[in-house]
């Protein structure tokens, strides 16, 4: 076996299947007596002890998902990858993912093949979230091939080993606690998967619906808001999601000295609460939660609010040269400390982890002051790999320490042994594939030796190399999710790093899906050849 | 000039490697010059790599992409890599 390293630094841990990624083919009530079972084999052989409570903020919260899931590990459709999971930590340590596309098997079946046993995997990858890496013994739960699952099956040597030498052998004064059934009525039960025979007294399955909406009645007085969770952060009552807001390091349970849950007074809100201004900040959030642009929550009323700064204002009337949001090409994209920066005429937009940020698009000039007043565009823009800011505008180059123009700059593009004769660059960016620098200008690219500070001397190269994307790009930048999107005109594409050719010869309407319009407004009709 | 064309089944395997830990990633672009220079590195990389797969995979250890290791790489998995980096995606924490 192999320890990871992190632990939990207690062994009475809570778990909760996700509220919104719940599996699109299976019972959830079946579903989660399957992972209380998985849990119950780690439960068996350590200290350790599992409570479902029924919340995203539990240690290990269990989602199931497509394709990209808002981490760096995307799934890869059935077959291959079947889940995965974060070792024990804060935020989104313990939880654990599972491909929604695989054919999952809620009970073993010898006969069939092509299924996949979710009790097998599950507890495989409860191993990952207490802590365990993958283990090369063959036969060992931790082997990171599956390997099917037997009737009774009970926790190898290896794997016991593993889990005793980090929270310790079972004690032997406890007795197994049943197994919980999960029956979908209103009557169901959190469960305990517990060591002792001891039941605590447990509050009544609420659907998610009537938990989460709604904690701001004052608000939205229509909605019906009845508290049934303790706000167990009442200086944080606002926040919707954990991973945003819970920066304690503490424990949740550790101020819930008995496990019961019951109704509480609603806490008043906070006076401490301050808005995210003035706007500019001497950080970027770092991505809690990448974009979707598509993700109904943008709409969630519980989203952070953001208010705008009137007094900011200068002036009600839209000037002329302000882009229409649905409506327009980009300059330049780029991915600036984990958020989404959209560039057109001396305008961008932001993009972060709860989607636009209201009051966009805003002026360039009042995020990076030091560019020029009279600006009326950038060419360039990408996050460099010692993440500063390189922003490209004509035969220059501007270089930002997150917002100030570092000492010597703007320089000229032949400075970076670029031609004398280049007018602008179209595009840069770090391609994720190799982590070098690129620039892209017309027909051709230049490679970009960071260290060097200057293009290789054999370069420029023809942009055919970069099949379908033909010459004159808007822009390029590597997403979140380790791929590459070209953009041309109103459009998109993306590009298949390791074939070095767009995955789709047809451009995707750049609106719909990184401003998140209504695809009406984004003139897909047009069509984008 | 570019380097020499590697088989499907390489190109296969290194992206396999990279996934699972086992090679590290960050190779230069389709044609870079440099990369020749490091040629038979990377070569002495990539053998060790596919070793490293077989004894983890236990199956028989030859450190050519044969059937046993073709077989493995399409083997039912989890995502996680075998071979864990200091990795801040693991271990994020809340701020």
């Amino acid at each position: 076996f192999a320890v990871q390293g992190e632990k939990w630094k207690y062994t009475n841990l809570t778990w909760s299947l996700s509220s919104t990624r719940r599996p699109s083919q299976l019972d959830p009530y079946e579903t989660r007596s399957v992972l209380a079972r998985a849990l119950n084999v780690w439960a068996q052989a350590s200290r350790l002890t599992f409570t479902e409570i029924n919340s995203d903020e539990a240690d290990i919260v269990v989602s199931f998902a497509k394709r990209y899931h808002d981490d760096a590990y995307p799934f890869d459709g059935r077959g291959a990858i079947l889940a995965h999971a974060f070792f024990p930590g804060t935020g989104r340590g313990g939880d654990a993912h599972f491909d929604d596309d695989e054919l999952w098997l809620l009970q073993p079946r010898d006969d069939d093949e092509e299924g996949t046993s979710l009790f097998a995997v599950a507890a495989h990858e409860f191993g990952h979230s207490l802590g365990l890496s993958h283990s090369s013994v063959k036969g060992a739960l931790m082997f990171p091939w599956y390997q099917g699952i037997q009737q009774n099956f009970v926790l190898p040597e290896d794997d016991r080993n593993g889990i005793q030498q980090m929270y310790g052998p079972k004690t032997d004064t406890t007795q197994w606690g049943k197994v919980p059934q999960f029956r979908p009525t209103t009557t169901t039960t959190t469960t305990t998967t517990t060591t002792t025979t001891t039941t605590t007294t447990r509050r009544p399955y609420i659907p998610y619906h009537d938990r989460h909406h709604n904690r701001h009645p004052e608000q939205y007085p229509n909605r019906g808001y009845t508290p049934r969770i303790p706000n167990r952060y009442p200086e944080r009552h606002y926040p919707d999601h954990r991973r945003h807001y819970n920066t304690s390091d503490e424990h949740p349970r550790r101020t819930n000295h008995h496990h019961t849950y019951r109704p509480t007074e609603r806490t008043t809100h906070p006076t401490t609460y301050r808005p995210r201004y003035p706007y500019v900040q001497p950080e970027y959030p770092s991505n809690p939660r990448p974009h979707y642009p598509n993700d109904p929550r943008q709409d969630n009323p519980r989203k952070p609010y953001y208010p705008e700064k009137t007094t900011q204002r200068t002036t009600t009337t839209t000037p002329s040269d302000k882009p229409d949001t649905c409506d327009t090409s980009y300059d330049a994209v780029a991915l600036i400390r984990g958020e989404l920066f959209i560039f057109k005429n001396r305008y961008h937009w932001r993009i972060g982890a709860h989607g636009r940020y209201p009051g966009y698009p805003m002026e360039i000039t009042r995020m990076w002051a030091s560019l020029p007043k009279d600006l009326t565009h950038v060419d360039a823009v990408y996050e460099r790999p010692d993440r500063k800011i390189a922003i490209f505008i004509g035969k220059q180059l501007y270089l930002f320490d997150l917002l100030n123009l570092l000492p010597g700059y703007p320089k000229p593009l032949s400075a970076f042994g670029l031609p004398a004769s280049l007018e602008k660059l179209d595009a840069a960016m770090v391609w994720g594939h190799n982590g070098n620098t690129y620039f892209y200008s017309g027909s051709m690219y230049w490679k970009y030796d960071e260290e060097k500070g200057r293009v290789d001397y054999d370069y420029p190269r023809n942009m055919a190399m970069w099949k379908g994307v033909g010459y004159n790009i808007d822009s390029v930048f590597q997403w979140k999710d380790g791929k590459t999107y070209f953009f041309k005109g109103k459009g998109f594409w993306k590009f298949n790093d390791l074939h070095m050719r767009v995955e789709n010869d047809k451009q995707y309407p750049s609106a719909t899906f990184w401003m998140g319009c209504a695809t009406e407004r984004s003139g897909r009709r047009a069509g984008y050849k | 000039r570019s380097r020499p064309t590697r088989s499907a089944h390489e190109k296969s395997a290194r992206n396999y490697l990279e996934t699972f830990g086992y090679l590290k990633k960050g190779r230069p672009e389709v044609g870079n010059l440099q990369l020749m220079n490091h040629e038979q590195e990377y070569e002495d990389e990539f053998r060790i790599a596919i070793k490293t797969l077989q004894e983890f995979g236990a199956i028989p250890v030859t450190g050519e992409i044969d059937k046993a290791t073709l077989a493995l790489m399409k083997q039912k998995r989890c995502g996680r890599p075998d071979r864990e980096e200091d990795d801040d995606e693991h271990r994020r924490k809340k701020r």
